[in-house]
């Protein structure tokens, strides 16, 4: 239906407490370690037979999760940096930002990675500046790309995209396919 | 892990193409309503154990599980106001009566919804044009 | 109004009492 319109996804390092999208992308799993004991939750350790979950045990958490425990002031779990936001792979995206397939290494690669910078690291402007140049450095082809394609398969160009770029690309394509449709009078 | 059940919801009304409505999955609902009870029975007990016998040991857990009913609360929430979304959408597409297989799709408190916002969307039509009243839903296309 | 008697008939009364409630004007997206 032309009229549904979802709750979009937030910009920037919030998140749409209704958006399907930012819901999806906050289940996204983080290797955390825990710092403070767990007691009564060994069970959702499973090659564990503890009733607690002990201190410095490595679970993959969701990121809803680790950013509801995540204090300040205390700390009760860790987060490991995914590797794509690591100093190799920035240093990979800073050669050149369209080589990368962010489908497969993300999807949610630059939502996620703002999300990250919730997380205090010393890394995080090093994080951010490489998330805001490699948005940059592939934003053009992703213009061209969806400005071009007309009633046609699209699949190849938007195979190696992350969630937020295919939402870019489908942008340009409504409004390729909008003026399409008016250049032959059927906007009206 | 908790709230498995409450993802699952979001990724059904993802996976259905754009703008259509899935079956009103009570069921999964329900689960999610049951898992939330049990955490917060969970919850409850042990708040009064840390309280009463001085257990902060217990606080992380309790932070933990909390985190959990709060992420079943969005998760619900967000599924049922999608829904909304999408049922909203079908005034505009079918008019003010939906075709029988739609409706199947919808949960007895869906259909009044429906049903209130199609009043509110005629009081407001009734309101236009100089209080003749004008059909919005119809010519969605401006002339040429 | 429609929508908040919707979610309170379909869900949030089944919630714990705590959860009870939810703000509408987190569905406005910034």
């Amino acid at each position: 239906s032309q009229e549904y319109s979802p709750v979009a996804a937030a910009v920037g390092m919030d998140e749409n407490f209704l958006s399907l999208d930012d819901i999806l992308m906050s289940q996204e799993k983080l290797t955390s370690r825990v710092e403070t004991v767990f007691p009564r939750l060994g069970f959702l350790e499973k090659s564990s037979d503890e009733t607690d979950i002990a201190v410095g045990t490595k679970l993959e958490m969701p990121l809803w999760l680790v950013k509801g425990l995540h204090d300040g002031k205390r700390r009760i779990v860790s987060v490991e940096l995914p590797k794509i936001y690591r100093e190799g792979w920035r240093t990979v995206f800073s050669a050149d930002p369209n080589v990368v397939d962010l489908q497969k290494l993300g999807p949610y690669y630059y939502s996620l990675g703002l999300q990250m910078l919730h997380f205090d690291s010393p890394e995080n402007l090093e994080i951010a500046q490489t998330l805001v140049q490699t948005y940059v450095g592939r934003f053009r082809r992703i213009m061209d790309s969806s400005q071009n394609a007309y009633n046609e398969d699209v699949s190849a160009l938007v195979e190696k995209l992350d969630v937020l770029e295919r939402s870019l690309f489908g942008a340009g394509q409504a409004g390729l396919n909008g003026f399409q449709c008016w250049e032959k009078g059927h906007a009206s | 892990m908790f709230c498995e059940k409450a993802i699952e919801l979001i990724r059904e009304l993802k996976r259905a193409a754009d703008g259509q409505l899935p079956a009103f999955n009570e069921d999964g609902i329900r689960q999610v309503f049951e898992e939330m009870k049990a955490l917060y029975e969970q919850n409850q007990m042990d708040v009064n154990v840390a309280k009463s016998d001085g257990r902060s040991d217990l606080i992380p857990t309790i932070k933990f599980r909390h985190c959990c009913l709060l992420r079943n609360q969005r998760c619900i929430a967000a599924y049922l106001y999608d829904r909304l979304l999408r049922i909203r959408a079908l005034r505009w597409e079918y008019g003010s009566v939906l075709p029988t297989a739609i409706r199947f799709h919808m949960c007895a408190e869906e259909l009044e919804w429906f049903n209130q916002y199609k009043k509110s969307l005629a009081t407001y039509m009734r309101s236009l044009g100089g209080g003749g009243g004008l059909d919005i839903t119809q010519d969605m296309k401006p002339p040429k | 109004a429609n929508t908040e008697t919707f979610l309170k008939n379909v869900a949030l009364k089944s919630m714990p009492p705590n959860l009870q409630t939810v703000d509408l004007g987190k569905s406005v997206p910034k």
